[in-house]
């Protein structure tokens, strides 16, 4: 997972979420 | 929870997840062709690998909003990404190309029938797809089940890295349960409108194998410059 930085900075930057 | 099921296969009804993936869905994309560049295959290679890096930044804020999602470990919905990332783009462009016959909509101004497939190495790939768009127009899809199906595709990615496999079978039977009751209220003529829908997934991951396998030759010969998400994406697939 180390390899994947965009992908993981990109779900780590909060855009209102919705939760069920 | 029967008296909730019951409740909900109602026309009063709103279906809230469905609304919900209405409202997440991304922006339209613009593929914008470098005039500079002469046509050849690798200008509309470079052309799709650009598009889909940009288009995969939307898709990634868009999986963030789909109910349930965010709920998920980090872990988790990365897994989902890297292993449905290249679906979710091959159903947007299906359901982009519902109302094109025989081409292609990659985007607004980029819509590729047969012959310019072939000049790009990617007839096989275009016939795959059409394939697809073929099931989905004989269907009439509509975007509240085109919306439900994406998102179920991305709970469904098979992912052999899932850490919390209760967790993703939850999200997995919301989004089949929003699907079930769209079809209850809006398709009550046809009670296999759901299994239809289901039963095109196998051609879309088919489909999506395919192009990444052919992203990665060409990412290996080296002539069509590629972004780092669209890479780090292709990497994981390997």
């Amino acid at each position: 997972k180390e390899k994947h930085k965009i992908l993981h900075r990109l779900l780590q930057n909060s855009s209102s979420p919705v939760d069920l | 929870e029967p008296h909730r099921k019951q409740a909900s296969c109602s026309a009063q009804e709103e279906n809230k997840v469905v609304t919900l993936l209405l409202g997440a869905e991304p922006e339209k994309v613009c593929a914008m062709p470098d005039p500079a560049l002469p046509d050849s295959d690798i200008k509309a290679l470079t052309t799709l690998c650009d598009l889909a890096d940009r288009e995969l930044v939307l898709n990634i804020s868009w999986a963030k909003h789909i109910p349930g999602f965010s709920s998920l470990g980090l872990s988790d919905q990365m897994s989902l990404l890297q292993s449905a990332w290249m679906e979710i783009l091959i159903l947007r462009v299906a359901f982009r190309s519902l109302l094109c016959e025989d081409k292609l909509v990659f985007a607004e101004d980029y819509i590729m029938d047969a012959e310019q497939a072939e000049s790009a190495g990617l007839l096989e790939l275009h016939k795959a797809i059409l394939q697809l768009v073929r099931r989905y127009r004989s269907m009439r899809l509509e975007r509240e089940e085109f919306v439900t199906l994406k998102a179920i595709a991305l709970a469904n990615s098979d992912s052999m890295h899932i850490e919390d496999v209760e967790a993703v079978q939850g999200l997995q039977d919301s989004l089949h349960e929003a699907l079930l009751d769209y079809e209850c209220v809006h398709h009550s003529e046809d009670p296999r409108r759901t299994g239809k829908l289901i039963m095109t997934l196998p051609l879309l991951r088919q489909t999506s194998t395919k192009a990444v396998r052919h992203f990665c030759s060409i990412k290996q010969d080296g002539r069509v410059p590629m972004h780092k998400l669209f890479l780090e994406l292709l990497d994981a697939n390997v």
